[in-house]
């Protein structure tokens, strides 16, 4: 089932994210994963702002598959 | 109600973060 798929890519990614188990990802969980990934501080910056639909500066598990649910369409869609 | 603000501008960045995410997962170790 593709929803339920995107559902645990997307909990694999959270937790990759929150790496102290929180429950939640801060701007600071972000900018940590620079060093692993080839995105620039202002890049990150960005990608927490898009996933952040609420601003209040917290990434729930609810708020990034939310996210990703979204980056899965555009790349199905085109 | 669009929870989720994307924009054309954000939409590069977001895929170039999660293809990077998949990678990562995927990539040789």
């Amino acid at each position: 089932d593709g929803q339920q798929v995107m559902l645990e890519k997307g909990h694999e990614f959270f937790q990759i994210c929150d790496t102290e188990n929180k429950g939640y990802i801060t701007r600071m969980d972000m900018q940590r994963l620079q060093r692993g990934l080839s995105l620039s501080p202002q890049e990150l910056e960005k990608v927490f702002d898009s996933l952040d639909a609420d601003g209040n500066g917290f990434l729930t598990l609810e708020e990034f598959t939310t996210g990703f649910s979204a980056f899965v369409l555009t790349q199905t869609h085109v | 109600n669009p929870q989720f603000r994307s924009t054309a501008a954000n939409e590069g960045v977001l895929a170039n973060f999660f293809n990077s995410l998949l990678s990562k997962k995927t990539g040789s170790p």
